[in-house]
C-alpha cells in the first residue's frame, strides 16, 4: 500500500484507528524480571532470537525469564542506550515494539552496535611507560 | 556506526551500480522518485553513482515490495513490526513489507492513521545495509534501527558518513566535513 501523501490514505482503513503490531502484546510484559514466569515471554524470546540478541543454542524458546533473556535484555538495553536493567522497563518496553529494520543487531553472535563496543578500563596513555627493544 | 562482520563492500570495479523495481509492484513513477533521492543522499557523499534500469534480473540492487514469507527466509509481520530489510554487499537485494501504508510525500507527522510510514526514510536506511553498513546505537544516524510511525529522517548524520566513507572514501564533490573518526587508533608515542 503506497500512498502519494497522508491525505490519499482512505478513511476507514483501520477503524478506530487500530493497529494490527503483533510486537503491542509486549505490553502485558511490563515488570517482567529474571525468575519470574509469564504468557508471551516465548515471543519475546522469539523477537531477541530474530535480532540476533539471543542465539540459536537457546532456540527452544519456554514463558521463563531465564538467564539468556536476561543478558539479551541487557545487550538491547546497552545498544538503544536505555539504563541496563535487565528487566522490561517501561523504557525498554517502549523501544522494543517501535517498527524497525528487520535486518538483526547481531549477526553471527557479534555486534559493534554499543554492546560492542570495549572501553579500556584506565587511560593507556598516562598510565602505561614502556621502553622499546 | 557499523559495518557487517567481515566488512563486506562492493568491490572496487563497482562504482557505478544500477538498481531496478520488481516488476510486479508496478510502482508509479512518484514512489520511484523516492528511492531516487534516497541513493542521491548517500552518493552525495561517496565516489558511487546509481542509476535505474528496466532490466530486474540483471540490476544490482533490485527492489520489491513483499507481504509475509516471501521466500527469503525472512517473512514481513504485517503492519509495522519490521518494515523491511535489505542485504549485505554484494547481494543487492531490498524488501520491503507490501502491507505497510507507506506514504509517499508530505507532512506524515500529520497523518491520522498512526501506522503510516515514510518511504524515504526506510529507503535511505536499507540503503545503508546494501553499501555495508550494520545498525548504529546513534539515536540520530540514519542507521539506527528503529524508526517511529508518523516519522520523517532522511538526512545523513556524521556517524553514517563516517561509516560510508570509511569503506568507499569520500566523493570529491563533497563539501562536509570529512571522516575524522576511526574504529582503528594509531599509536603516535613511539612506544612498541
Amino acid at each position: 500500500r503506497i500512498f502519494p501523501d497522508t491525505s490519499s490514505i482512505p478513511p476507514g482503513l483501520f477503524p478506530n484507528n487500530a493497529t494490527a503490531a503483533a510486537w503491542d502484546n509486549f505490553k502485558k510484559l511490563s515488570g517482567c524480571r529474571a525468575g519470574q514466569k509469564l504468557d508471551g515471554l516465548n515471543k519475546l524470546k522469539q523477537y531477541f532470537h530474530d535480532f540476533g540478541y539471543i542465539p540459536n543454542t537457546f532456540a527452544n524458546f519456554t514463558d521463563d525469564f531465564d538467564d539468556a533473556l536476561e543478558s539479551a535484555l541487557k545487550t538491547y538495553q546497552q545498544n538503544f542506550n536505555l539504563n541496563v536493567t535487565g528487566e522490561l522497563d517501561e523504557q525498554t518496553l517502549s523501544q522494543l515494539i517501535k517498527p524497525r529494520c528487520g535486518n538483526a543487531d547481531i549477526v553471527n553472535g557479534t555486534t559493534a552496535m554499543n554492546s560492542g563496543k570495549w572501553t579500556p578500563p584506565f587511560n593507556t596513555t598516562s598510565h602505561f611507560h614502556t621502553v622499546g627493544h | 556506526y557499523t559495518f557487517f562482520p567481515g566488512s563486506p563492500r562492493w568491490p572496487d570495479s563497482k562504482r557505478d551500480l544500477t538498481y531496478a523495481f520488481w516488476p510486479g509492484n508496478n510502482l508509479t513513477t512518484e514512489a520511484k522518485s523516492v528511492f531516487t533521492r534516497a541513493f542521491d543522499r548517500w552518493s552525495t557523499v561517496i565516489p558511487m553513482t546509481f542509476a535505474e534500469t528496466d532490466s530486474f534480473t540483471i540490476a544490482d540492487i533490485r527492489i520489491g515490495f513483499f507481504s509475509g514469507d516471501h521466500g527469503d527466509g525472512e517473512p514481513f509481520d504485517g503492519v509495522l513490526g519490521t518494515l523491511a530489510h535489505a542485504f549485505s554487499p554484494p547481494s543487492g537485494r531490498f524488501h520491503l513489507d507490501g502491507d505497510e501504508n507507506w506514504v509517499v510525500s508530505g507532512d506524515i507527522s500529520d497523518s491520522s492513521i498512526i501506522s503510516a510510514v515514510d518511504l524515504e526514510s526506510v529507503a535511505v536506511h536499507e540503503i545503508g545495509h546494501l553499501l555495508g553498513l550494520g545498525h548504529s546505537s546513534v539515536e540520530d544516524a540514519i542507521m539506527y534501527p528503529t524508526i517511529p510511525s508518523r516519522t520523517r529522517k532522511v538526512e545523513l548524520a556524521q556517524d553514517d558518513i563516517d561509516g560510508v566513507q570509511q569503506l568507499y572514501g569520500k566523493n570529491p564533490n563533497y563539501n562536509g566535513s570529512s571522516s575524522t573518526s576511526s574504529v582503528q587508533e594509531s599509536d603516535t608515542s613511539g612506544a612498541h
